[in-house]
């Protein structure tokens, strides 16, 4: 339902903005 | 009589103490340590020199180097505090620490307001928020119609554009946090706070203790 959301909840949900990536080994 | 070498420890330009680092930032010199292990990593993924590239930010991210993201793209603007287009060791760790889960919350949201400002005008504006919905779709493989994305758009800029100007401006956007706290979810990682134990090989080199 994205349209219920606000557009920084959708960005912030969404794995685009991940770091977590950078501690993979 | 015996005989030793001393080998100096040398390190590739752009390197910085971590005693220093660790005075400014949240994380203790073991910690700061442990980061260079990382840093060494993900500098060398590519080109040996000391430097993270974008290139090499986008392999670790996405495991590929040729990968275009927006967000990750602004991210390592703001990592090169410099402007020189590679991120040094001082400032992987200074940007690092904003995610730190200790790290002040003001630092976290100022530093959102800055990555979602794309064109650096020191306003988010309807446009580029068009923009980055658009940008998360498309590298989601998600599609949806444009009236959509306009709705989406729209509807953000009633409840963050208090006052009706077509932009969101700093104080707007401080004001918008307090009533969506969720959306700095993002400005923490865990991965932050248990450092030594996630690069463990770092504890056998280091002849500092945090304990």
């Amino acid at each position: 339902k994205p349209v219920s959301m606000n557009a920084f909840e959708l960005i912030s949900r969404s794995q685009s903005f991940s770091l977590d990536k950078l501690f993979e080994k | 009589m015996g005989c030793f070498c001393l080998k100096k420890l040398r390190h590739k330009p752009g390197y910085e103490a971590p005693i220093n680092l660790a005075s400014e930032t949240p994380f203790t010199v073991n910690e700061v340590e442990a980061l260079y292990d990382l840093f060494k990593k993900l500098s060398s993924s590519i080109i040996d020199d000391g430097l993270i590239h974008k290139e090499e930010f986008q392999l670790a991210l996405f495991k590929t180097s040729n990968k275009q993201n927006l967000f990750a793209d602004r991210i390592f603007d703001l990592f090169d505090i410099k402007h020189n287009g590679v991120i040094e060791f001082g400032e992987f760790v200074r940007s690092l620490s904003v995610f730190h889960p200790n790290a002040p919350e003001a630092d976290k949201i100022a530093f959102l307001f800055r990555l979602y400002d794309l064109r650096q005008t020191g306003c988010i504006e309807a446009e580029e928020l068009k923009e980055m919905v658009t940008a998360l779709l498309c590298e989601n493989n998600l599609s949806l119609s444009e009236d959509v994305v306009d709705l989406i758009v729209e509807k953000t800029m009633m409840e963050a554009d208090t006052k009706r100007d077509g932009k969101i401006d700093d104080e707007e956007w401080k004001e918008f946090v307090k009533k969506n706290p969720s959306i700095i979810k993002i400005m923490t990682l865990s991965d932050l706070k248990e450092l030594t134990l996630a690069f463990p090989s770092f504890v056998m080199n280091s002849g500092v203790s945090d304990l």
